[in-house]
């Protein structure tokens, strides 16, 4: 079957879709078919996978907002590397959460349409905007699983707690497959307390100590000069720290 | 006056908590009266401010939700330093976004709330989330001015197009007062060629370059530090290079 993984924390700026991105590719380079879903009106793994959609062409927002709805097929898109695909964003998502506030089911626009797409797939990766709003819980239907990435700062560490309990809301009300694969310490910087002081706080406290994966990324500018140039940091630059993070982040999530 | 200044960006972890609590405090460490109003349901300005609220205290949720709307000036906490206030922020801000969706007027209750504190400082710097919803809405109704730290990396620098549009639609349709008053280079690494490329794309591009702050908030972990323990900076390590660069940006927006 299809493993279908939103990475999600609400807590800005910590390395989600970095992370989307980068396990993504690093899955495809073993032979994985992937596809990374773009669910941030933001559109930032869309940017960052060098992707830029004609006019016309449909992104998630019309698979959500049922605008004479296209087919997910339709609106994947290849990217410049082989069994990694895309479902794009575009801004106009940022309106979704007004337009569909009083209909039925709303929370499930995205299941619907993605259904079709499972056993296309091997991984399924899911990027979420920084807020716990219709879009990510449209993704915490659809998954069956989450990544949470935790740059190791107070204020990452801090997000823990709401995102947990809206987690633990969506299995009991929602979705009840739903399940939290692992905290991803990120931005880690060995040079500095704070990083060092955070990731042992997530190795200790009991509700997330058993849920941290022994891989950590590791700050590398690599990783943000990939996003420029668009293109994954292990088809950027195979040698980086960057690359080889995610590279081991991949080979850990195989295993669990 | 009071000087009304919204903190916005929509990317996240660009800094925008980090800047409403360390430019804030060092403007009262010279003299002037400063509240904090944080706007943003992750409650960081709160938390980073170290004030943690009796379950029964009122938060900006408590103004904006219409629940007997408590005043603003019995919202309103001190915090350890002098001329420096807080109006906190509570989960609960989360739900605001849905609750307010069917009322009339619902992007003016901030203003409304707040209306009766100006003239009691001489600034108030307004935290938002990390997207630009009804709460952003709300503190661009209400603020008259705007700064935008902008992550010298790729994504924050993409984000501002989208951002300088809301901000036009805001003062077409709903505050014609609003200004930006300029973007902050923040959590820039002259080591990196990615820092210095984003910096210098800022510095040139035309509907920015007019707008880019001289000072420069460099990565500097005594920053993060500093919000580990819920101080400010300029209070916590007056001598480190994220102090001297707030400071530095106080005086520059003192004189704007
Ligand atoms: N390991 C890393 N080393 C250095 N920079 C990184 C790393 N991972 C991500 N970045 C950079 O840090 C910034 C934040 O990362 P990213 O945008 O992926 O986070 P996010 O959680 O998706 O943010 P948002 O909440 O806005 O969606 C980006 O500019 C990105 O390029
Ligand atoms: N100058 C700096 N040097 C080092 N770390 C910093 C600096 N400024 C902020 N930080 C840290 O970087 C992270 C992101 O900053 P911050 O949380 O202030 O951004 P934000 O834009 O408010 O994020 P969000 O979008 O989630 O609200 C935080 O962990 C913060 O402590
Ligand atoms: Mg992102
Ligand atoms: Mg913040």
């Amino acid at each position: 079957g299809t493993r279908t993984i939103a990475v999600a924390n609400e807590k800005g700026g910590v390395g989600k879709t970095a992370t989307v991105i980068n396990l993504g590719a690093a899955l495809s380079k073993v032979g994985h078919r992937v596809l990374l879903v773009d669910m941030d009106p933001q559109a930032n793994t869309t940017r960052g996978m060098g992707v830029s959609l004609a006019a016309d062409h449909p992104s998630v927002y019309d698979l959500i907002s049922g605008n004479g709805t296209p087919a997910a097929s339709d609106t994947v898109v290849g990217t410049a590397w082989k069994r990694l695909d895309l479902l794009p964003s575009h801004v106009d998502l940022s309106g979704a959460e007004v337009e569909l506030v009083d209909e039925v089911g709303r929370e499930r626009k995205l299941s619907e349409a993605l259904e079709p797409l499972l056993g296309t797939y091997d991984f399924i990766l899911l990027d979420t905007p920084p807020s716990l709003s219709l879009l990510t819980v449209n993704v915490f239907t659809f998954a069956e699983e989450v990544l949470v990435p935790c740059q190791t700062h107070p204020y990452a560490f801090g997000a823990l707690a709401e995102l947990f309990d809206t987690i633990e809301a969506v299995q009991a009300e929602i979705n009840p497959a739903l399940k939290i694969t692992g905290i991803i310490p990120t931005l880690f910087d060995g040079r500095t307390k704070v990083s060092r002081e955070i990731l042992q706080r997530l190795k200790t406290e009991e509700r997330y100590r058993p849920l941290v994966f022994d891989t950590i990324i590791r700050l590398n500018t690599t990783v943000a000069e990939s996003a420029d140039v668009g293109k994954p940091v292990v088809f950027f630059r195979s040698g980086s720290y960057g690359a080889k993070d995610y590279v081991q982040l991949a080979n850990e999530l195989l295993g669990r």
